[in-house]
């Protein structure tokens, strides 16, 4: 069974390329936008940067190749949610087109100039007030899609892109679950298992508050460069957070006791205690956050690093 | 070895081939 928008029964491939080709635009993409560079690739495609043929604009098209996708129920998933769901701290879907010939599928969207979080924590050392300021769109964003029952899943600086004047959005919602009411509950595995909360690396039911362990391990990322583990192998690394739980954070006494207390409400292994996404955006610790625009010079020196 | 360390940030969906 597949953990898509409503609960999905096995679609065979041809219903499911039906499906897509019901939610694609007509026409031949590749005539209408230019393909510039590859920006990147992820487990379901590469992600291009484009212009349309008849603007002067600048667009990211994300290209998957629907012969290789695992679960391919999950790309109606993305394109549902992506349509469906507008929010100031979500990136932002133009269009999608299904070229049959090549079996591709093309899902456009706005373009971010900054680039990932990731190139940031990686390359340069933030700040408490800039950490708060991100962790606070997350969050908005967060709160948005758990209060329409939609668990992202897959919540890590790599799935968070920035504008190069601040802006913070999150992206990637290929794996998105769709719960069918408060209480509902989820046991594929999904994510990527540096990030994953226990209850997922433990197979247990699961609902959003995964988001929200993610959202910890992603405040951990700010702070150290890289999740805890990542020197293991992902294996190891699921058995470390299913055995030790809360894992340990380097020079903890350098953090202030609002960061350190809003670090321990997100990586509290119980779920029942484990803060939600209401709670966290009323923590004394996001009053720190300093302007959007502060991340730029983090931005510029990432990008020439 | 760097193909390795940029796959441990892949997502996975159900189990993985490691697992």
């Amino acid at each position: 069974v597949t953990d898509g928008m409503a609960k999905k029964k096995n679609l065979t491939d041809d219903e499911i390329h039906a499906g897509l080709q019901r939610l694609a635009s007509p026409g031949d993409a590749s005539s209408k936008y230019q393909i510039q560079k590859k920006l990147g690739s992820g487990a379901s495609g590469n992600v291009c940067m484009a212009k349309p043929v008849d603007a002067d604009a600048v667009v990211a098209i994300k290209m998957m190749d629907l012969n290789n996708q695992p679960k391919k129920e999950l790309l109606i998933t993305e394109i549902e949610v992506m349509k469906d769901y507008k929010h100031p701290n979500i990136v932002n879907f133009l269009d999608c087109y299904y070229l049959s010939e090549k079996q591709e599928l093309w899902v456009v969207m706005e373009y971010l100039d900054g680039g990932a979080l990731t190139d940031v924590v990686t390359e340069t050392i933030m700040n408490e007030g800039q950490i708060a300021a991100v962790s606070r769109e997350c969050l908005q964003a967060l709160d948005y899609l758990h209060e329409k029952h939609c668990i992202h899943r897959d919540i890590k600086s790599d799935n968070v892109l920035l504008g190069m004047n601040g802006t913070v959005k999150l992206t990637d919602f290929g794996f998105c679950a769709q719960l069918s009411g408060d209480s509902a509950k989820r046991q594929t595995m999904v994510g990527t298992p540096y990030w994953m909360a226990p209850e997922v690396v433990s197979r247990k039911h699961y609902g959003k508050k995964v988001d929200i362990w993610s959202m910890g391990i992603m405040i951990i990322e700010m702070l150290e460069g890289e999740p805890p583990y990542l020197n293991e192998t992902p294996l190891k690394a699921i058995y470390r957070i299913a055995t030790k739980g809360k894992p340990d954070i380097k020079n903890a006494e350098k953090l202030s006791p609002e960061l350190k207390d809003f670090l321990d409400r997100c990586l509290e292994v119980e779920v029942e205690k484990r803060a939600d996404t209401q709670e966290l955006l009323q923590h004394k610790f996001l009053t720190k956050a300093r302007p959007l625009t502060t991340l730029r010079p983090l931005i510029v020196a990432a990008k020439q690093a | 070895k760097k193909r390795f360390q940029r796959k441990k940030r892949y997502t996975i969906v159900g189990s993985a081939y490691w697992m």
